[in-house]
């Protein structure tokens, strides 16, 4: 479970931007949360600092009943490693890696032996559609195939939370739904699940809406009928 | 007025991959167009050959009645600077220009004295609600501002051809609308467009859907009831 109490991020270039202007919000264990707003409310903000990406200007960030601040650098970096699957909005997939390599990069990392992450990853780019495309590097793929392959890796290791901003922003209705399928599956599987989307249609696949807006967030709205 | 005729693309690594596979199509002066199709079915693609970024491996595109393959470079280069504008699906702003640089940037190349750069960047900038981001660089922007900022990009030297490659995905409906009405308008004026997008609704914009599939045209669907 997540706890969010009163976060701020401020940035100062000549004027001061408060991209996250005092956000407070509880993620339950295994909950399905999808984030909307206008675009430049703060929806990646705060996801790269529910994520452990980014560091708060104020307020508070407990994960699992720890307070984020009081952490050791040693356990951050577990817990976004290990706890925390990343899909973000410009994909930031490693130019030089292929996307097999880009997909068990995060493994390689968490001491998976190396026949393990291979079939791992195989087997989830299998069900993102890229199974002709391992030996690509990011720059001989399309835009949605790209993201597929960064949703692919965000899960490689089994993550606990699946942070997804824009999953489906570059993909056509099938694709997409095909990640939407998965998400659902995962769910089900007891992931905590957030995902930032601009469209209505993807955002009611979740159990809640979260509407943000400069910097704040102005409704949570409840979807699942009880 | 463009002329697509038998255009194909093809990499080779590995295996061959048709990115385009035999696209034939006619683009007449002041139509407005939209693509739809599966992600990686040779949409970017297909628009990067149109817009004169990439060189086909086989077939004919013709320009305002010109071969294009006949050109010389001199040409080639002001049309695709004076005559196109291109948003890229993945934006490629230049990351150590502000807003403003990247949107007078095209024009200072095509030799437009500095007052007329600025006032037309803010005016365009203004449209796209980006007057407050003026001093930003591209990594202190949301993914849709970025978006907007390589629109504004795109219209700086009003050019007779714009090509957008999903230039709503990052954007929230209000904001998108807004784009949106603004194609509108430029269409209304005289521009031809051609916009990638894997939103119905945003294609529906358009006199007609081209439907691609594998590299080829599978259908061209008119929209506008005479
Ligand atoms: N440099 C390259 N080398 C090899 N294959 C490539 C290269 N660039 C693109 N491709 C392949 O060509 C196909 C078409 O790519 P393209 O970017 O045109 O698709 P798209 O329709 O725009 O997809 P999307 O909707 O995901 O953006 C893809 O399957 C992609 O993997
Ligand atoms: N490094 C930075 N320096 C200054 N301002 C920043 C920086 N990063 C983001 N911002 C600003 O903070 C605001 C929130 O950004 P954020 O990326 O969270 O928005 P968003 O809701 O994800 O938008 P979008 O829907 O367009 O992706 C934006 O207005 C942006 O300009
Ligand atoms: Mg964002
Ligand atoms: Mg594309």
């Amino acid at each position: 479970a997540i706890e969010v109490e009163r976060l701020t991020k401020t940035y100062t270039i000549g004027t001061t931007v408060h991209a996250v202007d005092g956000v407070s919000l509880n993620v339950p264990h295994g909950s399905f949360t999808a984030v909307m707003g206008p675009s430049g409310s703060g929806k990646s903000t705060l996801m790269q600092l529910i994520g452990l990406l980014d560091a708060p200007t104020s307020g508070r960030l407990t994960v699992n009943g720890r307070d984020v601040e009081g952490l050791a650098d040693e356990e951050r970096t577990r817990l976004r490693g290990k706890e925390i699957g990343f899909v973000f909005q410009s994909f930031n997939l490693m130019p030089k890696l292929t996307v097999l390599g880009n997909v068990t990069l995060p493994m390689q990392f968490q001491g998976v032996a190396a026949r393990e992450r291979l079939r791992r990853a195989e087997e989830l780019l299998a069900r993102m559609g890229m199974s002709d495309r391992l030996h690509h590097k990011p720059n001989q793929l399309s835009g949605g195939e790209r993201q597929r392959v960064a949703i692919a890796r965000a899960l490689a290791n089994e993550p606990t939370l699946l942070l997804a901003d824009e999953p489906t922003g570059n993909l056509d209705s099938r694709t997409g739904e095909e990640v939407l399928r998965l998400f659902a599956e995962l769910h089900a599987q007891g992931y905590t699940i957030m995902l930032v989307t601009h469209e209505r249609r993807v955002a009611e696949r979740a159990e809640r809406i979260v509407h943000m807006e400069d910097g704040r967030i102005q409704e949570i709205e409840a979807l699942t009928a009880a």
